[in-house]
């Protein structure tokens, strides 16, 4: 999981960059 | 009628919905804006000005550029129905194994055949332009590929599904449940077929698509054996790089 830390917060967030 | 993989139309039409929606939501730009831009060109000075820069600076530029469309892409799996319900692994593995794919099929969105340039960073850039990242067989075929594919005039129906069945590849190492994935694939190629016979396509045209994968391939694995030989010269500058690049495309 440390590994791909980013990629789990940004799986696991429901406000994105996109929605920001 | 029943169709192939034994969905129903009702399924079909909500996958083609959920893949066309979210791709139009997570595009950076529209094809409005893109429209807009076509003819916004570097001129010979700002080109130069690029081309003179260092190979460190030029690659962390284009690290931030391409991180901050992974994330778009991140997003757009995300709102495909039936991402979220994989498991968080394989969400992980069909991303970073993918991601390179869909920027590429993105980018020919971005891409003006008539002279030969990408949308960078705000304006349309030619191949020499990127000469200071000292990878010209990269750039080129970056640039080869989206004319390429500009060729086939995907309307952006077909290019978000194309993309999420790219995506969607249950043969991606290490997936956990492949079957799943398949399913999912399955669905989103019938939807794309659905799609083409709509538009009046000939017969061809998802077969063109799909000749385009060993290609995109080829470009994934030619990214990767530059950014290692840029890692192995200029391992300080790689350190600095997104995390999120840094962790898509490392080992």
């Amino acid at each position: 999981k440390e590994k791909h830390k980013i990629l789990h917060q940004l799986l696991q967030n429901s406000t994105s960059p996109v929605d920001l | 009628n029943p169709l192939p993989g034994g969905c129903s139309l009702l399924e079909i039409e909500r996958i083609t919905q959920s893949v066309v929606k979210s791709h139009i939501e997570t595009s950076q730009y529209s094809t409005e804006e893109l429209k807009r831009m076509a003819w916004t060109l570097y001129n010979p000075e700002e080109t130069r000005s690029y081309q003179t820069k260092s190979a460190e600076v030029m690659w962390q530029q284009c690290a931030i550029h391409i991180t901050n469309a992974i994330q778009y892409v991140v997003e757009f799996a995300k709102r495909i129905s039936g991402f979220m319900d994989l498991c968080q692994n394989d969400q992980i593995i069909l991303l970073k194994a993918g991601c390179m794919d869909v920027l590429l099929i993105r980018m020919c969105r971005a891409y003006n055949p008539i002279n030969n340039t990408l949308l960078f960073d705000g304006k349309f850039a030619t191949p020499q332009f990127f000469k200071a990242l000292g990878c010209d067989d990269l750039v080129n075929a970056v640039f080869d590929f989206a004319k390429s594919l500009s060729r086939i005039q995907m309307s952006e129906e077909d290019m978000a599904l194309f993309s999420a069945a790219v995506l969607l590849s249950p043969d991606r190492p290490w997936l956990t449940d492949v079957l799943k994935i398949q399913k999912l694939q399955d669905k989103v190629y019938v939807a794309l077929q659905r799609c083409l016979q709509k538009q009046g396509a000939s017969e061809e045209k998802l077969a063109k698509m799909v000749s385009k994968l060993p290609i995109m391939k080829s470009i994934c694995n030619l990214h990767i054996d530059k950014l290692q030989f840029f890692r192995l010269v200029h391992p300080e500058t790689a350190y600095t790089f997104p995390p999120l690049y840094r962790e898509v495309f490392g080992s």
